[in-house]
């Protein structure tokens, strides 16, 4: 799977994500990408994420929006994406990732997967990562 | 507001081999999606050239390089949201196209719905002048032998977790 969140100048916020989802999955299985909620959200009054991971798990969770439901909370996106992914792994033993950001521009890239590939670019500078404390 | 972007390249397990790949792909992508928004584009607008490019890269589960079902074939799944009005668009289960997240994309601002998935998709494609591509084009040697390696109920439990990685 791969994702992104950005947000422009003006201050809106958007999410993507694209995914061939699992491993010899069944035929007609839909995961969490399609899902809005799941796969993705966007909301100027809060933020964007975009997740990655075990799909069935993801939307029994309904990861994205529980991510944003701790940032409307007045958690930062490293604290709400930690909480939201340590639930998915006590209640569903979910593993997976998120990359996310708030309406002011903070951002954080966390997994509890042994790996998540990810990139991030803000005031002119790269940063990317691939293990945890990257 | 200052620009930011940030893109992931999936969390399921990369091989030693893939590490570099992998990296390189994130930070080609993240770079795209940037000069977008440095040149004064649209969230929108990032967000979806930074997953077309990974699309485009075999590396990548999505697009070119996305695994295979249980009969060898490539169905993929993409979403696009746009935090300004809360549109959506998404598609599922779509077959034989480059680059699902044009798609969604289409879907959210050409129709009243929020996703279509797999003859509907492919139908809304065509319709929207998309063309398709053969399904060996997205099939990789890589994607190839993840198939017919795959682990088998009963393996190691945190394997089989990480085969279960979109």
């Amino acid at each position: 799977t791969v994702g992104a969140v950005a947000i422009d100048a003006e201050g809106n916020v958007a999410s993507a994500t694209s995914t061939g989802g699992r491993l010899n999955k069944m035929v007609g299985r839909v995961g969490d990408t399609a899902c809005v909620g799941c796969g993705a959200y966007a909301d100027n009054y809060v933020g964007a994420a975009s997740p990655t991971g075990c799909g069935e798990e993801i939307m029994k969770v309904t990861l994205c929006r529980l991510i944003l439901f701790h940032m409307e909370q007045g958690k930062s996106p490293k604290e709400a994406s930690d909480i939201a992914l340590a639930y998915m792994f006590e209640r569903v033993q979910g593993f997976g990732g998120v990359v996310v950001l708030d309406k002011t521009g903070d951002w954080a890239a966390r997994f509890n997967s042994k790996q998540m590939s990810w990139a991030a670019a803000k005031d002119d500078q790269l940063y990317n990562g691939l293990y945890k404390d990257e | 507001m200052i620009p930011v972007i940030v893109v992931h390249g999936g969390a399921g397990h990369i091989s030693e081999e893939r590490v570099e790949l992998s990296r390189q792909g994130v930070r080609e992508a993240v770079l795209h999606g940037y000069r977008i928004l440095q040149r004064g584009g649209t969230a929108l607008d990032a967000v979806e050239e930074a997953v077309v490019q990974m699309e485009n890269n075999p590396v990548f589960n999505a697009g070119r390089g996305s695994v295979l079902n249980e009969l060898g074939d490539i169905e993929m799944d993409a979403i696009i949201m746009d935090g300004k009005t809360l549109n959506s668009g998404a598609v599922s289960a779509v077959r034989r196209i480059a680059n699902p997240i044009k798609l969604s994309r289409l879907v959210m601002e050409k129709t009243n719905h929020v996703c279509l998935t797999g003859h509907g998709a492919s139908r809304f494609a065509k319709a929207m002048g998309i063309p398709e591509v053969p399904e060996e084009f997205l099939k990789t040697d890589y994607s190839r032998m993840r198939w017919k390696k795959n682990l088998p109920p009963g393996s190691n439990p945190v394997q089989c977790q990480m085969g279960k990685m979109g």
